[in-house]
């Protein structure tokens, strides 16, 4: 499933800390028309990963696509996959490229 | 000028 990019790439990260600790800018109707990552927090579950980097555009979470979706929007699905208890990770599709 | 230079920045939420 997902998104048919060949430069695309399917990222899972547990909930092995209380945080996520990525920030994200972008989304609909600004300059980065997906969100990408600016940061990871040392200490966070994406930290702790260790596949996530700065500067991947995140296309999908948990197979919900992101494309049309504004900041706030996005954010808001990002933060509602981490709360989801039912899940203990979050699948994140992501491309380097923009 | 691109269109796309005129969209705005984007504002940064930490996750």
């Amino acid at each position: 499933p997902g998104l048919l990019e060949p430069t695309s790439c399917l990222i899972r990260v547990s909930k092995s800390a209380p945080t996520l600790g990525i920030a994200i800018e972008g989304g609909a109707n600004t300059r980065q028309p997906l969100p990408r990552i600016v940061t990871i927090q040392r200490g966070g579950s994406a930290h702790n990963c260790g596949k996530l980097k700065v500067g991947h555009v995140i296309l999908e979470v948990n197979g919900t696509g992101l494309r049309g979706k504004e900041h706030r929007e996005a954010a808001r699905i990002i933060a509602e996959a981490f709360k989801l208890k039912e899940k203990d990770y979050i699948d994140f599709l992501v491309t380097e490229f923009n | 000028r691109e269109k796309r230079l005129t969209l705005p920045p984007s504002e940064i939420t930490l996750l």
